[in-house]
């Protein structure tokens, strides 16, 4: 199947997200 | 079994494997001594979304602020961050030796990669370890296949690319066979 590509300032930008605290 | 992954919620994002952050330390003295490699693995967390990854790292250490002879293993699920582990028995890893000061953003660069698939290797990828020492300090990425010479070379380009090392950065590739002898 497809592979979950993630580049790294997507990542990044999750960091903040109320879900990541 | 604390080796399953976690559930995620549908707002999350997950990730192509689930993970284990685990923890070690040399301990000096006769209990050091007594203690097996495994015995001195603690389990630190697990996370299945980029979400979980972020709410586990943001309340650790970086490894800078880690004493000396302290690891950290980032494993996938099901793999112990061990040679006997059966998907490390044929497997190996590059070796990167850093100077001080460098290893929080490298270790940062690291995994952010290899949770977000940069590698493009497959399976291949097992874990990263990052390694605190006195004069320096150590990040190791493990692979399933060291015999696969095709593979190992992918991962150390993406590996140079991805920590920003300079060309003459000295990366070492060390067969687990060879570190049991």
């Amino acid at each position: 199947g497809t592979r979950i590509v993630y580049e790294r300032a997507f990542l990044m930008n999750l960091r903040n997200s109320p879900i990541s605290q | 079994e604390v080796l399953v992954a976690p559930d995620i919620s549908p707002d999350e994002h997950k990730l192509q494997y689930a993970y284990a952050l685990w923890y070690s330390k040399r301990n000096p003295g006769k209990l050091g001594a007594l203690l097996s490699y495994d015995q001195n693995l603690k389990l630190i967390g697990r996370f299945a979304s980029v979400e979980q990854f972020w709410g586990l790292y943001s309340h650790l250490s970086r490894p800078s602020e880690l004493n000396t002879h302290t690891d950290f293993h980032l494993f996938k699920i099901g793999i112990k961050p061990m040679w006997e582990d059966e998907a490390n028995q044929r497997g190996g890893k590059w070796v990167v030796r850093l100077r001080k000061g460098l290893v929080s953003r490298c270790w940062e660069n690291l995994i952010l990669a290899m949770l977000g698939e940069q590698f493009m290797v497959g399976e291949e990828i097992c874990g990263a370890v990052v390694s605190i020492r006195f004069q320096e300090d150590i990040i190791c990425l493990w692979n399933k296949t060291a015999s696969d010479l095709s593979t190992t070379q992918r991962i150390r380009d993406t590996l140079r690319r991805v920590l920003h090392l300079p060309p003459t950065a000295l990366m070492e590739y060390k067969t687990h066979n060879d570190s049991l002898k």
